[in-house]
Order: structure tokens, then C-alpha cells, then sequence
């Protein structure tokens, strides 16, 4: 009902998102700190949300967001993500004060704008990481085996971020991530 | 299916004021 009032003030209709947060911090586990900050339908409410909220570079060492369809929890365990995986933009330290900010609401964009076409159902959200030696940012995907899904999403959000020519991010399944080892999990896809 | 708006267009209402 709110939302088709919403929509009859010429608001501009989104499927529903849910916006985290979360701060690592060694004295509680990850899922104690997750919280959600709000939930959004419109893209003007989107707009209101991102500029009350700080740009990820100020936000401090151990950070997160995470953005994802409503219902779907920002964990791999959620039973829509257990299946699936993420292609991931490393940053190098100092791409913080140039790219990150820039690289993150691009991939909130791609998310609400639903720009993966046919397979932007498959995408779950999109999390960015504030760590001292690398910041990350990913998409999620529901489902790992889903080959030409995976690909075509990494593919638009790779021309979409202008990442040069050369660079190539990878995709890498919950299930290698999860397994805690000393090694980056493998890539299963690279654009 | 979903609605999809190009990234020109989302940017075009970064600062609008809310009217709503």
C-alpha cells in the first residue's frame, strides 16, 4: 500500500533492497554485528538512504555493507546464497582514496538497476569490505554451476566498473571460500 | 519482469530533493 502511494507521487518503483551493516571486531562473532540499516523500494528512497549514509572509504578498518534483495540475508549460509558465489574486485590500498567509493555505488547501481538483463534474477546483492591490506567488493550469485549466468553478469559488471582492458577479477563459489585454508580460493570463471 | 533503469538515468535523481 505504501509503496503504490509512493508510486502515485511519481516515485520510481524498485524491487525491494535491504542495506547491512557490519564491523568485525574480534570480540564478537561477524553475525552478532550484522545489522540492518533499512530497507528501500524507490529509487529516490535509494537516493536518500546513500547520502545519509558515509562513503565506504570513511568508513573504518574491518567494515562492511552489504546490499541484497530483500529476504536474502548478506551470509552464505542463506539458503539462496549457499549455492552460489561472487566475482570479486580486489583494490590495491591506495585505489581507497580514488576508485572504491566510485566502484561501490557503481555496483549499487548496476543492483538496483537491474542491468544484467535476463540473469539479473540470479544476482542475490553485493557486499564491499574495508580491510587494512586490500578492500573487496563483490556480487553475489545464486548458483556457482550456473555457467552462462555467471559469466554474463561478470562481464557487464566488469565494462560497468571500466576496470583497464588487462585486469581481470575472478568468481569463486561459497563453498571454496568457505573452507578456511591459507590460499585464495580458486577461480572458477575470470573476465 | 523487473524494471530496469540505465545508470544515467538512477544518477539523474542523486540530488533531486525529496518530494516525497
Amino acid at each position: 500500500e505504501e509503496k503504490k502511494t509512493k508510486e502515485a507521487a511519481g516515485a520510481h518503483p524498485l524491487p525491494r533492497w535491504a542495506l547491512w551493516f557490519s564491523k568485525n571486531d574480534r570480540s564478537r562473532a561477524w553475525r552478532d554485528s550484522l545489522q540492518l540499516i533499512t530497507k528501500f523500494d524507490t529509487v529516490e528512497d535509494f537516493w536518500a538512504v546513500y547520502s545519509n549514509i558515509k562513503l565506504a572509504s570513511r568508513l573504518s578498518t574491518g567494515c562492511d555493507y552489504a546490499l541484497f534483495r530483500d529476504g536474502i540475508e548478506p551470509m552464505w549460509e542463506d539458503s539462496m546464497n549457499k549455492k552460489g558465489g561472487r566475482w570479486l574486485v580486489c583494490l590495491a590500498r591506495q585505489q581507497r582514496h580514488t576508485d572504491l567509493d566510485r566502484l561501490w555505488l557503481e555496483t549499487l547501481l548496476c543492483l538496483i538497476g537491474e542491468n544484467f538483463a535476463e540473469h539479473g534474477p540470479e544476482v542475490c546483492g553485493a557486499v564491499i569490505n574495508i580491510r587494512t591490506k586490500r578492500d573487496k567488493i563483490a556480487v553475489w550469485t545464486r548458483e556457482a554451476e550456473n555457467q552462462e549466468g555467471v559469466l554474463h553478469i561478470g562481464r557487464i559488471y566488469k565494462e560497468r566498473l571500466r576496470l583497464s582492458s588487462t585486469a581481470i577479477i575472478g568468481y569463486q563459489a561459497h563453498v571454496d571460500t568457505a573452507v578456511k585454508s591459507s590460499f585464495l580460493p580458486k577461480n572458477k570463471f575470470m573476465v | 519482469g523487473k524494471k530496469q533503469y540505465d545508470r544515467e538515468f538512477l544518477l539523474d535523481f542523486q540530488f533531486m530533493p525529496a518530494c516525497i
